[in-house]
């Protein structure tokens, strides 16, 4: 943060913010954001991406600038680090989303089979889509997203379940967890649930005893006084 | 197979073999090799009876047992060098809910691969490998978790005997918390304040033995104790140490990366924080096994959605369309997908990102051993925010999962309360999430 000043002739500084965009984790910082989001109908991942990268950045820098404001007022460096402290956790957070997203887009081109990456690809959209919906709230304050982008984007989320719901219990097949790893009745490859309840209620050592050893003792012999 | 369960894997647009290849990585049909085989040993491998029907010491009773035949049968189905194999097979056999063996494998034997100079990892390695010996690893105290600067127990170096004295010098100072401590490990990888020719040069490790090989016995000088029950990894011995002028020879100093010499001098690692690479090691190992915790959880839920019936969508239903249609899958509920789908997109993010980290993490290593510490500051920063932000995202999923089972989601039948009071200790475990938050704001602010 401190060393991302967009506008400057200083060429040295300029080749310095150059190679410093190349950092794959947090390059994006030094890079000079748009006004608005591309987002429309047709949008690619990346757009969407931008809107995070634009998310965390703005986060990164308010908050650092917060801190700049507190020590101008007289604050020493640890104090306002304290007083700061959940807008950076935000920040924290928002950056590590922003990682996120970008391995996952990063992830899809690998995948060979045709037919896996085209769900893959509806699940990397119900990701973006859902995350950003649950992310959205700085940007729509500060104009960068729109309420009728958002509408794309929650669209997009609802088409997405629309679209992965045939290919749900395939995914999950996909993982290929024997019922041994699972160790879950409601969980059987099978399906068979409710048979299986009843047998797996019988391992209750509870259950080896019709009376209880102590149910006399107590609640017995107090129901008859 | 249930008929609601088949008809929709009929459906499928998609071959889950291929997905499930690319998910492990190229590792399926090696996955299946392994649990066919566990699961051909029958009794011998496979719990009692579910672990949740048992009292605690029976647990540990049992699991005790499974880990003595997974030690016996390990070479003939893996490869004991490749640590994902070790935990596949480790998981299959003893569980998830603790197992002697489980921080040996995930904590002491990292630990001791990054901090060992090569003489010590000579000696110790193939015993740890051969599973000679129980280790784990104790860096938390009961006073002091994730601020390690604070850390009270002490290693003070003695020149005449060539020896570092331990201590636990306050009650805040016991060892606290470290899993397979209290009944099982007879070694230990101990991070611990080092003193030499009368000044402090922080946290280190040291390789100590707790209790005598033969009998099992704590070694005069140590206390060793059961931390208590805990919301969940039941059959984990969480344990207390405490240490009264405890001596162990220079050479136990892990000198990989830091070293004293005989007349007491310090000699600097390359760089200050690289003792810390078995944390990231754990880290980065973490966020890619525990989406495989969220996989099961999720999967167990989309399942159970597609066998649960209730309801109908288009009131109005007769009874005898009703019984003869059904009510309506839960799964087809919009509410239930807007909980379950996006949790399963959270496995696919966290795994690939885990992948991800992992490679970085060995490139780190790779770099260090060559003398170039320059990326440890980035996987250090990243993978604090991503433990933080991933065992969150983890924990609230599985919850979901159990909210989407109903009430058969609370009960143990489920599985699901098993794996979130095991994940729910991530949280906090590994580094305290905000802590984590704020570690990762630290180099953000920099930059």
């Amino acid at each position: 943060a401190a060393e991302c000043i967009y506008v400057t002739d200083n060429i040295e500084k300029i080749k310095e913010n150059e190679f410093k965009m190349q950092n794959a984790i947090s390059g994006y910082i030094y890079r000079k954001p748009n006004n608005f989001s591309q987002i429309n109908q047709n949008s690619n991942v990346f757009d969407y991406l931008e809107a995070f990268e634009h998310n965390s950045r703005r986060l990164i820098l308010s908050s650092f600038d917060y801190i700049q404001k507190l020590k101008k007022l007289g604050k020493t460096a640890e104090e306002a680090w304290n007083e700061a402290g959940v807008q950076l956790c935000q920040a924290s957070k928002a950056h590590t989303q922003t990682f996120l997203v970008r391995t996952f887009i990063g992830t899809i081109p690998k995948i060979e089979d045709f037919a896996v990456k085209s769900v893959m690809e509806d699940i990397l959209w119900l990701y973006l889509s859902y995350e950003l919906v649950h992310s959205a709230v700085g940007l729509l304050e500060e104009g960068f997203l729109s309420s009728q982008q958002m509408d794309i984007i929650r669209k997009k989320m609802f088409d997405s379940l629309e679209k992965i719901r045939p290919n749900s219990v395939a995914l999950v097949d996909s993982f290929d967890f024997t019922d041994r790893e699972l160790r879950s009745v409601l969980g059987r490859k099978d399906g068979k649930v409710y048979e299986n309840l009843l047998e797996w209620a019988s391992n209750s050592p509870l259950n080896e005893y019709d009376v209880l050893p102590f149910h006399e003792k107590y609640l017995g012999s107090a129901m008859r006084e | 197979v249930n008929p609601d369960l088949a008809e929709e894997r009929i459906k499928a647009t998609f071959d889950p073999y291929q997905l499930g290849n690319f998910f492990w990585q190229g590792q399926l049909k090696r996955r299946r090799e392994i649990v066919s085989y566990v699961e051909a040993q029958g009794a011998e491998l496979s719990p009692r009876m579910p672990e949740v029907f048992m009292s605690r010491m029976e647990q540990m009773e049992d699991v005790a047992r499974l880990s003595v035949g997974m030690a016996k049968h390990a070479e003939k189905v893996i490869d004991v060098f490749k640590p994902e194999e070790q935990f596949y097979l480790n998981s299959l056999i003893c569980g998830f809910n603790g197992s002697p063996f489980h921080l040996h494998l995930i904590m002491a034997l990292p630990a001791m691969i990054n901090n060992c100079d090569d003489e010590q990892a000579g000696e110790w390695l193939p015993k740890l490998l051969n599973r000679e010996l129980i280790a784990t690893y104790a860096q938390t105290e009961m006073g002091h978790g994730t601020n390690l600067r604070a850390l009270e127990t002490t290693a003070t170096y003695d020149p005449s005997t060539e020896q570092f004295i331990l201590n636990t010098p306050t009650i805040t100072a016991t060892k606290w918390w470290p899993g397979t401590l209290g009944k099982s490990a007879n070694f230990c990888v101990i991070i611990a304040q080092l003193w030499t020719n009368g000044k402090c040069y922080g946290p280190h490790p040291f390789w100590v033995q707790l209790r005598d090989i033969e009998t099992h016995k704590s070694l005069p000088g140590i206390t060793l104790g059961d931390i208590g029950p805990k919301l969940g990894t039941s059959s984990n011995d969480n344990g207390f140490l405490r240490f009264d002028n405890y001596r162990i020879p220079r050479r136990h100093m892990l000198m990989k990366h830091a070293k004293v010499l005989p007349t007491g001098e310090y000699i600097p690692p390359l760089h200050a924080k690289v003792g810390y690479t078995s944390m990231m090691y754990v880290r980065s190992m973490m966020i890619y096994g525990h989406a495989i915790y969220l996989a099961q959880a999720v999967t167990i839920a989309i399942r159970y959605s597609c066998v649960r019936r209730q309801g109908e969508i288009n009131p109005g239903f007769t009874i005898v369309q009703i019984y003869f249609a059904g009510e309506v899958k839960v799964l087809d509920y919009k509410t239930q997908q807007y909980r379950l789908f996006p949790v399963l997109a959270h496995v696919f993010a966290i795994a690939f990102t885990g992948i991800y980290i992992n490679q970085l993490y060995y490139t780190v290593i790779g770099d260090i051993n060559a003398g170039d510490a320059s990326l440890l500051a980035d996987l250090h920063s990243l993978g604090s925010g991503l433990k933080a932000l991933t065992s969150w995202q983890i924990t609230k999923g599985i919850e979901q999962c159990r909210l989407s089972c109903g009430g058969h989601g609370y009960s143990d039948a489920s599985g699901i309360p098993s794996l979130y009071t095991m994940v729910a200790g991530s949280l906090t475990y590994e580094g305290e999430n905000i802590v984590m938050l704020l570690q990762t704001a630290r180099s953000l602010m920099k930059i």
